[in-house]
């Protein structure tokens, strides 16, 4: 096991256990601003883990962050990873980071479920849900995007247990998903929320249930338009932006659009690299570049959220 | 761990809103074809799909007696999953 984040490999990816261990050394190795809290516990028991970087202050305004919600996605933890060490690596020299942190806190839960990641280690790499389980039901797992309360059930969801799309019994049913739901709405002032999907390259705003346009339309349109031409100036990836439901498909009981609906304004979804030839099997060549074009975007995003406090 | 062997990818360029919706109807068929890696959208986004080694025939045949173009994203899944397998452990190295 690693002794200590020097030797861990940023382009790489890395088991549950491994994440874990950088977990607690990464927040040894900087307590001055990084800190994790243990959110909850997954359907298997495992914990639920988020890592909080903080200034100091009390109750300030936060950004928050998810990355694995869906398992298979791996770039997504790994870009999480990348992310982390990025922030605590510019704070101090980067002053749009450095602003935000002075202000605001931020909220980074890189394995949002645990269960499923560790299974596509152990038995599936292409899990994409959770592993909860239920009496007389012989299929296996909930999507975790599909179980949030807002729109839970419609268009873009499946009731079928067997499907990859399965919405699960009842809203926020899911203990991943209620561990962040019960989270956020104790924090009461989280002011973004971007959850971070792969792969095809889309930045996205809620609505995702309905076609109808939220009342913020217009600001998260051209936020989303700078996010993506801040991402495209570091490697040249063209991303395509708007809602979920007229950019991609409809898609009900999502994260972004629970969080737009709770109060949280800026509420993102990102589908990262594969530009068309591996899917979610992106070589690991590709998660440095990755992450940094996506850190761009969601620095843009941070930056509009602190000079635009609601 | 399970085993990819043969299994493949392949895009699909649908045309229009009726071959969406030929291809939303695999998902459906029992035993399970296709497990969507890009599900059906729009036209004007690509739509990529695993297809297990056992189903690639009707699959195929499934899609040209639709019409429904479509390129080999991905020839075997199981060599790149042993590819990054094979990456993970001599990073660990």
């Amino acid at each position: 096991l690693e002794r200590s984040t020097s030797s861990f490999s940023y382009s790489s990816y890395h088991t549950l256990e491994e994440i874990y261990n950088w977990i607690d050394s990464f927040v040894t190795e900087h307590s001055d601003i990084v800190s994790k809290i243990q959110i909850g516990q997954s359907f298997e028991n495992r914990s639920i883990l988020v890592l909080k970087f903080s200034t100091g202050g009390s109750q300030r305004p936060a950004i928050w962050i998810d990355t694995g919600i869906h398992s298979r996605e791996w770039i997504t933890h790994a870009t999480g990873i990348w992310i982390a060490k990025k922030i605590v690596t510019k704070y101090g020299k980067d002053p749009v980071l450095t602003n935000i942190l002075n202000a605001m806190d931020i909220f980074m839960e890189i394995v949002t479920n645990p269960d499923g990641f560790a299974f596509t280690h152990s038995m599936n790499r292409l899990w994409r849900k959770n592993k909860s389980t239920r009496p007389g039901i012989f299929c296996i797992g909930v999507d975790l995007n599909r179980n949030w309360k807002t729109g839970f059930g419609g268009n873009g969801s499946n009731k079928n247990p067997c499907s990859e799309t399965y919405h699960g019994p009842f809203p926020q049913s899911e203990p991943e998903v209620a561990a962040i739901v019960k989270f956020i709405t104790a924090h009461g002032k989280i002011k973004a929320l971007i959850s971070i999907h792969s792969y095809s390259q889309m930045l996205m705003y809620p609505y995702g249930h309905t076609l109808e346009p939220v009342s913020n339309q217009r600001e998260l349109y051209y936020l989303a338009r700078e996010a993506v031409k801040a991402l495209y100036e570091a490697h040249g990836v063209e991303y395509i932006y708007g809602s979920i439901s007229t950019t991609l498909y409809v898609a009900s009981g999502i994260t972004v659009d629970w969080a737009y609906d709770n109060g949280i304004k800026y509420a993102f979804s990102f589908e990262l690299r594969d530009t068309g030839r591996y899917g979610f099997l992106l070589p690991a060549t590709q998660i440095v570049p990755t992450a940094q074009e996506t850190w761009m975007a969601i620095r843009t995003i941070m930056e509009h959220t602190l000079k635009h406090p609601y | 761990q399970m085993n990819f062997t043969g299994d493949q990818v392949l895009r699909i360029l649908a045309k229009d809103e009726e071959q969406l919706s030929l291809l939303r109807k695999l998902e459906g068929m029992k035993p399970q074809k296709v497990d969507f890696w890009r599900g059906p959208a729009r036209p004007s986004l690509p739509v990529d799909m695993r297809v297990p080694f056992s189903e690639l025939k009707n699959v195929k045949s499934y899609l040209e007696s639709h019409g429904l173009d479509y390129s080999v994203m991905i020839k075997d899944i199981q060599v790149l999953l042993d590819e990054e397998r094979e990456a993970m452990a001599k990073s660990r190295r």
